[in-house]
């Protein structure tokens, strides 16, 4: 479903350029739970971000179920991420002064087939699979920092997407909470969903099928997860 | 140093109140180092935000370093902080379109007495501490999550504050990084600086000197750590 060769990422910074991404090969087939590990700076999120369609290559290929990518227009990679991807990024991006529930309803605007009523009860349904049934009318500034990441959660599993992609998105969370975060997405990837979850975790990525570990914008390792 | 008896802090969001903080007794003192630990949602960051001079608590007393905190003013709070205290936020709060060199050097604005030559090289010598030599001239959004949270860390050194108050700072760090700032933590520690740090991962609570687990706006349990 996500198969990828020879891509690389610059940007450009005053004088300098920064090598994000110096060539990176990856294929993950569909229904796969796959970890990306490494350093703080060694390119997990801009490799997230460019398999999200929220970012071009500078080079590579970059098939997603089997339509090349790099190719797309920006209007073609919205329509992509709408109707095919759930994304948890690093830092939330909430929209303030918008509830909780407000925020995981907005996936479902672009989404012409269901009515407001069906709208707002899986929107109800994500939130309290997150464990925030009592704070769904809460702006994002009257939430606690885990809060505001499942949150985030419940906004990327809400338009029921075949790929969903997380940056840290246990990060904020004490253990037991992160935990019940994980079996939920455990129970995603059951029904057939395919996962690609950055963490620097060790105890989060045993929860997954594969973990892959970056460095320097390399993949230096690839291993399955034996025991989970 | 910090001394807080029957502390309460309520939110009202609509019709709802939210009683975030329920009456808390804490009592640190000077060259101590506190892990402050809990749930999702215990009221965690709510407690650093007023030990760091941020909100104002709704019930109850607190003497920061002998003066009574509680009966200040908004202007007399903003001296004390950007005398005494130093800030790691959950969410980094660093200012768009500023360089990481600029973002550290901002604390120190407010300090008439030394040059900006001496601002200059006190925040050069921040950034190298926490691995950002090569990254000063970056804006916020040219910069990963976890370096991003690194520049935090610096700009909270870079007055020499008495106390340390940090939320979650190494939450988006990989394990070989974050055991890299907790030493540099550790360091200051070792030198009298009283640190306060919120946490949810027990390896990194093992660092310090003592903890105190919150659950639902109240101290469950305070302990000495054994063997650090
Ligand atoms: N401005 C606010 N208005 C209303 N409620 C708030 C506000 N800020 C926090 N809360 C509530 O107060 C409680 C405590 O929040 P706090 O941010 O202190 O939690 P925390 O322990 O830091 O959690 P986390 O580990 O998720 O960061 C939460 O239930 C949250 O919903
Ligand atoms: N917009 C940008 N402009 C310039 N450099 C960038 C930009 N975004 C990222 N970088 C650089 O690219 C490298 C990879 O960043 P990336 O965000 O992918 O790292 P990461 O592995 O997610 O790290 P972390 O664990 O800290 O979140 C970093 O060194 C960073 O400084
Ligand atoms: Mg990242
Ligand atoms: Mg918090």
């Amino acid at each position: 479903i996500i198969d990828i060769t020879t891509l690389k990422k610059d940007y450009h910074v005053g004088e300098v350029t920064v090598h994000a991404l110096r060539g990176v090969d990856l294929k993950i087939n569909e229904g796969e739970f796959v970890a990306i590990m490494g350093a703080s700076g060694s390119g997990k999120s801009t490799m997230l971000n460019i398999i999200g369609c929220l970012d071009r290559p500078t080079d590579g290929t970059y098939f997603l179920d089997g339509v090349n990518v790099a190719g797309m227009s920006k209007n073609e990679r919205a329509a992509m991420r709408n109707l095919k991807l759930g994304f948890v990024f690093q830092s939330y991006n909430l929209l303030s002064r918008t509830s909780a529930l407000e925020n995981v309803e907005l996936p479902l605007m672009y989404n012409r087939v269901i009515s407001a009523r069906e709208r707002r009860e899986k929107a109800v349904a994500a939130l309290e699979a997150v464990g925030l049934a009592d704070r769904m009318g809460h702006m994002p500034n009257q939430l606690s920092g885990g809060q505001q990441q499942r949150v985030a959660i419940a906004r990327s599993l809400v338009n029921d997407p075949v790929v969903i992609l997380a940056d840290e998105a246990t990060g904020n969370l004490d253990t037991r909470t992160s935990y019940e975060i994980m079996s939920l997405f455990q129970d995603l990837n059951a029904k057939g969903k395919t996962i690609v979850f950055v963490t620097h975790e060790p105890d989060i990525a045993r929860c997954m099928t594969r973990s892959v570990v970056f460095r320097d914008g390399h993949i230096i390792r690839e291993e399955e997860v034996k025991n989970r």
